[in-house]
């Protein structure tokens, strides 16, 4: 563990308790993409299978735990608490795409060509685009409430945090992910815009709007 | 299990 690895991963935390936070406040998901919350109940459970037979550390289970029954019960609640709120007309992104694309990567880069291992590098592939739906979403309404901006930046963030650690990770370590590293960049890549008129027009305490 | 196979991140 190190210092960017856990600021990544409390921000991935404060990611999901601010979603949380926003469904039970506002008593509603308006804003949220029910697909991508999908996604990462996908994502969370084909990586993290190995809870199952192998313990890595208290602060891996316990965080496994919770990303796994948090990501199931914000899909509950969207699904059926505050359902009436969720308007699927306007999530329509192909997650045919996404997971058959993923899918056929998983098979061709892998550590091992092993049900487990195919699974990891599925999820993590999966996870680089899981956002997608969401984006794809704000791009067509044009804005978003302020709370649900900071979910997204606190997501993208933590991905970000975690290229730091794998350069820190290589020189003391000599450890290196490739599969971990791609994917990860190109999934903080894909933050790139939102990043931008977040810190531009958010955090300057204006509305998200993007520009017509 | 080489390092990368263990999967210590999240």
């Amino acid at each position: 563990m190190n210092f960017f690895r856990l600021l990544g991963d409390l921000s991935h935390l404060a990611s999901i308790l601010i979603l949380l936070h926003k469904i039970k406040t506002t008593r509603s998901c308006r804003g949220l993409s029910f697909k991508t919350q999908a996604l990462y109940v996908a994502v969370f459970i084909t990586r993290y299978l190995d809870l199952t037979y192998r313990w890595v550390s208290l602060y891996n289970f316990v965080m496994k735990l919770f990303f796994i029954g948090s990501s199931c019960a914000t899909l509950y609640l969207m699904r059926y608490k505050y359902c009436p709120t969720h308007d699927p007309s306007i999530d329509t992104f192909k997650i045919e795409y996404l997971v058959g694309p993923c899918a056929i990567l998983a098979l061709i880069f892998n550590y091992k060509f092993s049900v487990s291992e195919v699974l990891w590098s599925f999820s993590i592939f999966l996870e680089s685009v899981a956002i997608l739906p969401q984006l794809f979403m704000l791009q067509r309404t044009g804005e978003a409430e302020t709370i649900t901006t900071h979910y997204l930046a606190a997501l993208g963030i933590y991905r970000a945090f975690y290229i730091p650690n794998w350069i820190y990770r290589y020189f003391t370590e000599g450890v290196v992910d490739p599969i971990a590293i791609v994917a990860g960049i190109a999934q903080t890549g894909l933050y790139l815009d939102f990043f931008y008129v977040y810190f531009t027009k958010v955090m300057q305490g204006e509305k998200f709007e993007l520009p017509a | 299990e080489t390092p990368v196979e263990k999967h210590d991140e999240l």
